[in-house]
């Protein structure tokens, strides 16, 4: 099984305000492969929930344009997650 | 990842496996291991047990039980490592160790955890194959029979929070559960450790009804939070699950709690998301250390209210 790699996957970190933009990241799911780091998973994002989730570079810009036209307040948390998993290793060997 | 096993690292289940024996050798007075099950790849389920005698009250604790955060095996880690290196020297080490056992479960989800290594850094689940679904793995942190139909969790073996077939379904679950069964006249507490986001919860996950007990169990949390507080000021929240983050069902804790172990505790370690799971090394040692006084604390409590 080849590993997988996480090459300019992202985390976005979204704050539904209320439940009609908690509903707009539910559908979101729907159509793109969201991994849920907070909460657990989908059916436990709720309004005025700090909801951060991963997802690939190649759906993130779809993505990001729904949170934009919905006017819904995000951030990238990580930019390349494959970066950041390189860069966990920053303690030297003994 | 080449090298020898570091407390100030994260280290592999080869790394971890050898670490266990190595403690057991270095105290064996103070340190026996205990091999309660296999895990569905037919990995070795550890507890390490610290303490001296059979007959006394003892806490229970769990890290990894999720694949991906990592920073969770890394504190049982230190805790065993703080507890064995501090007794004799540190009053309230010396005094917890003298008149309670600590049973340590270092990693949990072992499969899951060699596989978060090997192929999939993000992985969360167990590794057992479902029946009539390409999907793999359970959560099993679902799995517990615990308010299995009050609220189904979800049934799709795709799902991250996947319960399984059915509750204990998983035989890492059955491993610790008939452990806990079997030691439950002297275990009185019952501590799970994840991450990320920071917050010292306890009962109920499934259901937004308090446990009987709560003022109680609410006071040694504020406090553990304060205590955690006082070394690098890294701010935790704390109360019950169910109205702190959001209702769960099957969950160890819950579990525990209506077994009859009546403190119960689940700390979601750092960060609060700047990095998430991917906590770097640098970090692990100041989150143990500011961990370990809650944990300390917790002990304490525990020892002098619990008959």
């Amino acid at each position: 099984v080849v590993p997988v790699f996480f090459d300019r996957d992202k985390v976005f970190r979204v704050k539904p305000q209320d439940e009609k933009q908690a509903n707009i990241i539910k559908d979101l799911a729907k159509t793109n492969e969201l991994d849920f780091w907070y909460p657990d998973a989908t059916h436990h994002v709720a309004a005025n929930m700090t909801v951060d989730f991963r997802i690939s570079e190649k759906e993130s810009k779809s993505v990001q344009s729904v949170l934009d036209q919905n006017k819904m307040h995000y951030e990238i948390l990580i930019h390349d997650l494959q970066e950041e998993i390189e860069k966990q290793f920053d303690v030297e060997e003994d | 990842i080449s090298g020898r096993h570091s407390y100030a690292k994260y280290n592999n289940w080869d790394k971890i496996v050898a670490w266990t024996e190595k403690m057991v050798n270095k105290c064996p007075e103070m340190v026996s291991r205990i091999k309660i099950g296999s895990t569905v790849e037919d990995n070795p389920l550890y507890v390490l047990k610290i303490g001296k005698d059979e007959r006394r009250k003892a806490i229970f604790m769990d890290c990894g039980i999720h694949a991906r955060e990592w920073i969770s095996p890394a504190f049982c880690q230190w805790f065993v490592y703080q507890a064995t290196k501090s007794y004799g020297k540190n009053k309230i080490m010396t005094k917890l160790l003298d008149r309670m056992n600590f049973y340590v479960l270092p990693v949990f989800n072992v499969d899951g955890y060699i596989w978060s290594w090997t192929q999939n850094r993000m992985w969360r689940k167990n590794r057992s194959k479902n029946k009539n679904s390409s999907c793999i793995g359970t959560d099993l942190n679902r799995n517990f029979d615990v308010s299995w139909n009050s609220s189904p969790g979800t049934n799709n073996p795709c799902s991250d929070i996947y319960r399984g077939p059915a509750p204990e379904s998983e035989k890492e679950t059955k491993a610790v559960t008939d452990f806990i069964r079997r030691h439950l006249k002297s275990i009185k507490a019952y501590i799970t450790f994840h991450s990320y986001s920071q917050m010292l919860l306890f009962p109920y996950g499934y259901t937004t009804k308090l446990p009987p007990n709560y003022e109680d169990l609410n006071k040694v949390a504020k406090i553990g939070t304060d205590v955690i507080s006082t070394r690098y000021e890294t701010r935790y929240i704390y109360g019950p699950i169910a109205s702190k983050i959001y209702p769960t069902t099957g969950s160890s804790l819950d579990w525990a709690y209506d077994l009859g172990i009546k403190h119960t505790f689940a700390f979601e370690l750092r960060d609060k998301g700047k990095f998430g799971f991917l906590l770097p090394e640098s970090l692990i040692k100041p989150t143990c250390k500011e961990t370990m006084l809650a944990v300390k604390f917790i002990a304490k409590y525990i020892l002098k209210h619990t008959s």
